[in-house]
C-alpha cells in the first residue's frame, strides 16, 4: 500500500491545493510500479495550514504554477523512494518512453513494460533482454495503435553513471541489433540506477515511469505476510 | 530483506536533519497492533489558528476501497477541504475488506481526534497493514486519547521522522523529505513529504 501526505505552511485554497495534488500525484505517484498491484488502501493527502503571512493561492495566482511545479517535483522525490524501497530490490528503473502520439499512450507503454515480471525478473539478473521489453510494449493496453509503427521504434539502455558510450541501442528503427556490446550491456545492468529508452517515433509526447527489479526476496517476503 | 541489504538505502536515503513547515506538530506511538513492537500510530495536526487549513487528497481506484479510504473521502466532501486540520494514520492492519464495522471504526478513529480538536469533520484517516482484518481499538483508541492529553505532539527532527517509522509496515527506511522555497515576492514557505510503501505498489489514485 502506498501512504503519504504532504504539508506546506502557505495559505491555498482547497481547490487549488486539489488541482496541485491531482496533477502532481499524475506525474509521480501514478507513475510508479512495484509489483502491479495496486492497494485497496492508496491515499495520498495534503494539508495547507496558512502559517507563513503571505496572499492565499488560488488557481489564477501568479505564484500558482510555481507552487504546483515544486509540488510535482516534490511527489516525484517521494514516489521515486518508495521504488527505490520496493520489496527485494536491487535495482532503480527508470522507463522513459518519448516521442509518442499522445501522452496518454507514452504512460501505457511505460506502465506496461514497468509492470513486466519477465523483464524486471531479467534487469534482476542483468540480461539485456530487448525482446521481453519489445513484447511489453506490443501487448500494452492502448487504444488504438496510432503511436506505434514498427519501423520508427527504438529501444536503449541509457547509463546513468555519465560513462560512454552513453546510450547503448539495442533496437534501432525497428531493426534488433544482434551483433549488441554484450560487456557494455552487462557494465550497464550491473549499475544499481537503470535507464530504459523507448522513442516511438511517432509524436513528441513523452512519460517517465519508475520501477524496480523482481527478485527471489519479493517471494519470500510475500509468501507469508499475514502471518 | 537480502537483496535490499546489498545497498544500505537507510544510509543513502534517510536525510539527518530537515525544515518543516510552521504550524504542525506530530505524534506517534507503538500501540501493540505491530507485532513487532515498533511504532504503529501516527498523527499529525495544524495547531495554526491564524488561518483556517486547506485539505485535498487522491484516493485507490480499486473498487474494494477500505473503510478509512470511504471515511477520509467522506470528510473532504463535507467540508469542501476546509478546515481539516489532523491526519492518523495507523500500521498492522488495513481495515479493508472489513464491511460495515471496519467503517465504524474509522469513524470512531476520526471522532476521537474530531473531540480531542474540539471541531467536526477535521481529521482524515489512513489504515496499512494486513487486509481482512478488524482494527485493534482496544489498542488505537486509548493511545490516541494519550497523545492528545499528555500533549505528546512535537515538531523536532526526530519526532517527523517516527513519524514516517510509524507508518511503515514492510518498508526498509523511513521515506522524509523537506525543502524551503521561496515566492516570487520572496516570502518563504517549506514542503514536508511523508510516504510509506514498498510492496503492492502500482498506484491509480484520483
Amino acid at each position: 500500500t502506498l501512504l503519504g501526505f504532504i504539508v506546506t505552511d502557505l495559505p491555498i485554497t482547497p481547490s487549488a491545493l486539489q488541482k496541485m495534488l491531482r496533477s502532481a500525484t499524475d506525474r509521480s505517484f501514478n507513475c510508479i510500479s512495484v509489483d502491479g498491484d495496486m492497494s485497496t488502501n492508496d491515499t495520498i493527502s495534503m494539508l495547507a495550514n496558512g502559517a507563513v503571512d503571505t496572499a492565499v493561492i488560488d488557481e489564477s495566482s501568479q505564484d500558482f504554477v510555481q507552487v504546483q511545479t515544486q509540488v510535482t517535483e516534490f511527489a516525484q522525490q517521494l514516489a521515486q523512494l518508495v521504488v527505490r524501497d520496493g520489496e527485494g530490490s536491487t535495482k532503480f528503473v527508470t522507463v522513459n518512453v518519448k516521442n509518442a502520439l499522445n501522452f496518454k499512450d507514452a504512460k501505457i507503454i511505460a506502465e506496461s513494460i514497468s509492470n513486466s515480471m519477465l523483464v524486471k525478473t531479467a534487469l534482476y539478473g542483468q540480461d539485456a533482454n530487448w525482446g521481453r521489453i519489445l513484447c511489453a510494449i506490443g501487448y500494452a493496453k492502448l487504444d488504438n495503435l496510432q503511436s506505434l509503427d514498427d519501423k520508427k521504434i527504438n529501444v536503449s539502455f541509457v547509463a546513468t553513471d555519465n560513462s560512454e558510450p552513453k546510450e547503448l541501442k539495442l533496437i534501432v528503427d525497428g531493426v534488433p541489433q544482434l551483433d549488441i556490446d554484450e560487456t557494455r550491456a552487462s557494465e550497464l545492468l550491473a549499475q544499481q540506477d537503470l535507464e530504459v529508452l523507448v522513442d516511438l517515433g511517432t509524436g513528441s509526447e513523452e512519460c517517465q515511469f519508475w520501477t524496480c527489479d523482481l527478485t527471489h526476496e519479493y517471494v519470500t517476503i510475500n509468501g507469508d505476510y499475514r502471518s | 530483506q537480502k537483496a535490499s541489504k546489498h545497498v544500505d538505502k537507510y544510509a543513502l536515503y534517510v536525510p539527518k536533519s530537515g525544515v518543516f513547515p510552521k504550524g504542525f506538530k506530530v505524534a506517534t506511538q507503538a500501540t501493540g497492533v505491530k507485532k513487532n513492537g515498533n511504532l504503529d500510530l501516527g498523527i499529525i495536526r495544524n495547531v495554526n489558528t491564524s488561518r483556517p487549513s486547506s485539505a485535498a487528497a487522491v484516493f485507490t481506484t480499486n473498487k474494494f476501497k477500505a473503510a478509512p479510504v470511504l471515511v477520509s473521502k467522506e470528510v473532504l466532501e463535507v467540508t469542501g477541504g476546509e478546515n481539516v486540520d489532523a491526519i492518523v494514520v495507523n500500521s498492522g492492519c488495513a481495515n479493508a475488506v472489513t464491511g460495515e464495522v471496519g467503517l465504524k471504526d474509522a469513524r470512531e478513529i476520526a471522532g476521537v481526534a474530531n473531540q480531542k480538536l474540539g471541531k467536526q469533520n477535521a481529521t482524515l484517516v489512513m489504515s496499512t497493514g494486513v487486509i481482512g482484518q478488524r482494527l485493534s481499538m482496544d489498542k488505537i483508541v486509548p493511545a490516541l486519547s494519550q497523545q492528545f492529553e499528555t500533549n505528546a505532539f512535537k515538531d523536532d527532527f526526530e519526532s517527523w521522522l517516527n513519524l514516517a517509522r510509524a507508518i511503515s509496515t514492510t518498508d526498509t527506511f523511513p521515506k522524509l523529505i523537506s525543502s524551503s522555497f521561496k515566492l516570487t515576492n520572496g516570502t518563504e514557505y517549506t514542503l514536508t513529504g511523508i510516504a510509506k510503501g514498498a510492496g503492492m505498489i502500482c498506484p491509480n489514485m484520483a
